[in-house]
């Protein structure tokens, strides 16, 4: 409980009205920052010990839930560096939801597989090139050079959805034109305009 | 110089030569539209007056020195990527100043994605950066706010509901917090077009035009304005300035056939609002054994 207060604590701090409209001094706003990043972390280990008491005895032993504050800059260190993970979506809403999702990856071939072990149609989205977008100012910390973009259809009210992603190369045995025709389905056309 | 279109088979968003947005077809129906980043000028010190003592832009005030915005270019240089799910058109409007305009499978909004700053103020006026929709929908000096995202109040330009508005700043005096939606439409009968914007924050928004709605998304400030923040709105102290990145759902629909706007637009004020929650976990298992 002390956890989800932390959150709930720096939430009512927020509600400040220089909070609100962004008129705070700049040292006031890196801290009401640094609050709300604080307890979100505090949050995400409660949310973590509850997904693993949801699972079966004795897959404790899986590794922890981790969270990434940087999708909107396609930043995700487990997604990038990791050739089989799964991800976890939770739907906040009080009804049914339908969303895409869209992780920072590595260039490669990619399998998802819906909870009933259905293979989802996946794209992958090049990320703008550096020499057009000042990337570098962006993501420092990234070296993801695509996102992979897939439908999470029917997250249940107040529920959640796992999905399984593997790096096709990971994937034992599978045929090399079976990559090649995955690749064609997922690719991106991309068209840029001449300098 | 090409014109390019990109599509999700129930709308499609169209760019003309310049790489701006020229048009949205939804079901069929051609809507004329342009869309661009442009910024207000901040107004600097030393301007009291026999009325007015110094007021300078800044952190508590919007006061634009001038009465319109100027577009960051008139032009963009675009990458068009397009794909089974989604596709997109990546605009570079300068090297401070982009955006991504996507269109996903089945999605009844255009995601517009902006990117904007490090804001220059070299030339030692600070700036406010709008994205701004020009439609030509009637809208007859209305348009709608949301408040607090509950209640959809009406506004009107130039107007106040409890007193005679002496019009003295044709921009600010028409700029209200938006905290989720604004929206334009030409019926009082839900019979004919609207023109909707929803945002991921609060920021401030106006119609300074009918059928054009504006909403801001980021400002860098020269001076304090005498109000009590003590500072000018110029993130990090002396230095480069910040970079923001937000997303607005661009909603367009050529005929409600007797929808109420709002019908439309609270459904993705609450995609926006309550986006779903994503966690990782790093696996060796097969799906077998891991399911």
């Amino acid at each position: 409980q002390n956890l989800i207060d932390s959150l709930r604590r720096s939430m009512g701090e927020a509600q400040h009205h220089d909070a609100v409209a962004g008129t705070e001094k700049e040292h006031v706003s890196q801290d009401y920052r640094l609050r709300l990043h604080d307890s979100l972390v505090d949050c995400q280990k409660d949310v973590g010990n509850s997904f693993s008491q949801l699972l079966p005895i004795g897959s404790q032993a899986l590794p922890p839930q981790e969270f990434c504050l940087h999708l909107n800059v396609s930043q995700c260190a487990i997604t990038e560096s990791s050739s089989r993970f799964v991800t976890t979506v939770y739907n906040p809403r009080s009804h049914e939801v339908t969303t895409y999702v869209r992780l920072p990856v590595m260039n490669g071939v990619y399998t998802v597989l819906d909870p009933d072990g259905s293979e989802l149609i996946v794209q992958l989205v090049p990320l703008v090139n550096a020499a057009l977008r000042s990337i570098e100012t962006e993501r420092p910390k990234s070296s993801a050079t695509h996102e992979l973009v897939f439908q999470a259809a029917s997250i249940p009210a107040l529920g959640h959805k796992t999905f399984y992603i593997v790096k096709s190369s990971a994937r034992h045995g599978q045929q090399h034109s079976t990559i090649t025709s995955s690749r064609e389905r997922q690719s991106t056309t991309v068209r840029m305009a001449e300098a | 110089g090409e014109r390019i279109a990109v599509s999700n088979g129930k709308l499609s968003v169209n760019f003309d030569a310049n790489g701006l947005i020229e048009s949205v077809v939804v079901d069929g129906v051609t809507v004329m539209m342009s869309q661009n980043l442009m910024w207000y000028a901040g107004m600097n010190e030393g301007n009291a007056n026999s009325i007015f003592d110094d007021r300078p832009s800044g952190a508590y005030v919007f006061r634009p020195n001038g009465t319109d915005a100027t577009p960051i270019s008139t032009q963009a240089t675009l990458i068009v990527q397009t794909g089974a799910l989604v596709s997109e058109v990546y605009q570079q409007f300068s090297d401070w100043a982009s955006q991504v305009v996507r269109v996903y499978k089945g999605q009844s909004d255009v995601e517009i994605e902006w990117t904007v700053g490090p804001i220059p103020v070299g030339d030692g006026i600070g700036k406010e950066i709008v994205s701004r929709v020009t439609t030509q929908i009637p809208s007859g000096g209305r348009f709608y706010t949301d408040s607090n995202g509950r209640q959809t109040l009406l506004r009107r330009r130039d107007f106040r509901p409890t007193w005679t508005l002496d019009v003295t700043e044709p921009v600010s005096g028409n700029y209200y917090p938006i905290n989720s939606h604004i929206y334009v439409t030409d019926s009082e009968q839900n019979a004919g077009a609207v023109l909707a914007l929803v945002n991921d924050r609060s920021q401030g928004g106006t119609s300074l035009k009918d059928g054009q709605i504006e909403l801001m998304v980021h400002r860098r400030l020269l001076y304090d304005d005498h109000f009590g923040v003590g500072e000018p709105l110029n993130e990090p102290g002396d230095g480069p300035g910040l970079v923001v990145r937000g997303t607005h759902y661009l909603l367009v629909n050529p005929s409600l056939a007797g929808n109420h706007p709002v019908s439309l637009i609270r459904p993705l004020a609450q995609q926006m609002f309550m986006r779903p929650w994503m966690s990782f976990s790093a696996t060796s298992l097969s799906f077998t054994n891991w399911k």
